[in-house]
């Protein structure tokens, strides 16, 4: 996945079944960012594979003063790179049969 | 170390914590 400069990574154990799952993102890179980033540290959230869609998350990350407007294609970005490694690492566990 | 909660106004709840340095210092 390309570097955005915002890293998200699972925040528990993926047993491939569940829709909802706990990620955290954090901001390695703040040159990356277009706005004026502030250092919150990392952000625990969970998002639902199924039914959720990365830029809204990213969105709400921006309403709660997060990020700026400016940022939340690139964070929706990161989360959606995420979303799909994890996506086609359970697609690969079933079709292997594990 | 401390945490906080911040919850959007469309239910979802954010949780900051600190980022290990560790983490910071991969790649």
């Amino acid at each position: 996945a390309e570097d955005t400069g915002v890293r998200v990574e699972l925040n528990e154990e993926d047993d491939g079944k569940k829709s909802s799952i706990a990620l955290k993102l954090w901001v390695e890179d703040p040159k990356k960012l277009k706005g004026k980033y502030k250092d919150t540290g990392a952000i625990e959230f969970t998002f639902d594979l199924v039914n959720e869609v990365p830029e809204v998350v990213a969105q709400e990350m921006v309403e709660s003063g997060f990020f700026l407007d400016c940022d939340v294609k690139i964070v929706g970005k990161s989360i959606r790179d995420r979303v799909a490694l994890l996506n086609w690492k359970r697609e690969r566990t079933v079709s292997t049969g594990n | 170390s401390a945490t906080a909660q911040v919850v959007h106004s469309a239910g979802r709840r954010f949780i900051v914590s600190p980022v290990p340095e560790a983490r910071l210092k991969e790649q």
